[in-house]
């Protein structure tokens, strides 16, 4: 390991360490995605505000109630790792709260209290529940929701350092697994190269061109599937919907000359299959059969992504990894994401060099050597194996 | 007493929107 600063030994981390704190509380807050400093230093204290009034009126009730023995604090303990952070009842041992530390956003230590803030999951639809603009804000720059917990121990300061070290020693980790030795690259030099690199946006304007986005009516018989397959756009792309990657001879989406392989379908019938896992937009798509007219909109694309990484030296790696000549991870974040680079998307070419029928040994090579512009041609290995005749197409 | 933040430098990396309930 390298060595992280902290109170712990990073392979204690690893295993789990507890803390005993009272637990006082937890509210709901909404925040940007990446608030500043001093932003996050209010909502920590407007966190521990809140719970403290909460504890105020339940005392009051308590009172009321002429419960005077009742606590009015729950013992815990705090179990923190490097995968998880656990909020155990200190009697029961039971899990009263479970966070993954991926999602945990920040920690917060003032005094003998202990703020942990945690990002709320969103579903992929993002529907209006989870997802809020706040009146005024400007542009209306999205909202997302936080839960935060509110502890108090003597050891607040202590377990918020033991924290801050988990985060370093999983993000070492995470690093790690990406390909970047952190021996190597601080932080701070990464960062810098993440900001000279820019988002590839011809996707972006792609899209946003009215011309790109159709509206089409198609006419089939009852009965009749639509004699279309569909593959996921992959994950990283802009507009995550399925992809036309063949189409059936004679049938009503062939028939009607208006769909090219490639096409993103945005919407069928009026139900959007944005967001929306492959199975499902599947179903939806069989879901047809008995109609006599379907209305699609989709956006236009090419069968083939381009691509284009910026990456000023050897020393910064890609950010993404390949099997057999097929994209299998992207790192969040990285060169490669903002280049346009997307999960499950066969590389077609590098550099203008076809690389369909070359060695997956050979296609890492190019890429490890490569520096300064890479520009990639990429398509949804799925489509791939049909237009190649590898694999037999299942019309929906 | 003074207020200390530490920031997950994961943050940057996650979807926007992943989390969990």
């Amino acid at each position: 390991f390298v060595a992280v600063p902290g109170p712990c030994e990073p392979e204690d981390l690893i295993d789990g360490i507890i803390f005993a704190a009272n637990y006082l509380g937890s509210t709901q807050l909404l925040s940007e995605r990446n608030p500043s400093k001093n932003i996050r230093m209010m909502q920590a204290q407007e966190a521990v505000s809140r719970v403290k009034r909460m504890q105020k009126a339940a005392k009051i009730k308590k009172k009321a109630n002429s419960e005077v023995d009742a606590p009015t604090l729950t013992e815990v303990d705090l179990f923190i790792s490097t995968q998880r952070i656990k909020v155990l009842n200190a009697d029961t041992q039971e899990a009263m709260l479970d966070h993954a530390l991926r999602t945990i956003s920040y920690i917060a230590d003032i005094g003998s209290i202990v703020v942990l803030m945690a990002r709320r999951r969103m579903p992929r639809a993002a529907s209006q529940d989870c997802i809020e603009t706040t009146p005024g804000a400007p542009d209306g720059r999205k909202q997302y929701k936080m839960v935060c917990h509110v502890f108090e121990s003597e050891d607040a300061q202590l377990i918020a350092q033991s924290i801050g070290q988990a985060f370093s020693v999983a993000y070492q980790e995470f690093l790690r697994a990406n390909g970047i030795n952190p021996e190597d690259l601080s932080q701070k030099e990464y960062s810098d190269v993440i900001s000279t690199q820019e988002m590839y946006n011809d996707d972006l304007v792609h899209f946003s061109k009215s011309e790109n986005c159709k509206e089409l009516q198609l006419e089939k018989h009852k009965g009749e599937i639509l004699g279309v397959v569909v593959v996921e756009s992959g994950w990283g792309s802009i507009l995550p919907t399925v992809i036309l990657a063949n189409m059936m001879n004679g049938g009503p989406a062939a028939r009607s000359g208006k769909l090219s392989i490639g096409d993103q379908i945005t919407s069928v019938n009026g139900t959007s299959l944005v967001g929306l896992p492959l199975a499902t937009c599947q179903s939806i798509i069989k879901g047809l059969k008995q109609q006599t007219q379907v209305k699609l909109n989709i956006v236009s694309c090419p069968p083939v992504t381009t691509v284009l990484i910026k990456r000023p030296d050897l020393k910064y790696q890609l950010g993404f990894s390949v099997q057999n000549g097929i994209i299998c991870s992207l790192m969040r974040g990285g060169i490669a994401e903002r280049g346009g680079v997307r999960v499950g998307h066969r590389i077609i070419e590098i550099n203008g060099q076809s690389v369909v029928a070359t060695a997956h040994e050979k296609i890492v090579q190019a890429l490890s050597s490569s520096v300064g512009e890479i520009h990639m041609k990429t398509m949804p290995a799925a489509m791939f194996r049909l237009l190649t005749g590898q694999e037999t197409p299942l019309y929906i | 007493s003074a207020l200390t933040i530490t920031v997950n430098p994961m943050e940057k990396h996650e979807a926007p929107g992943r989390g969990e309930d």
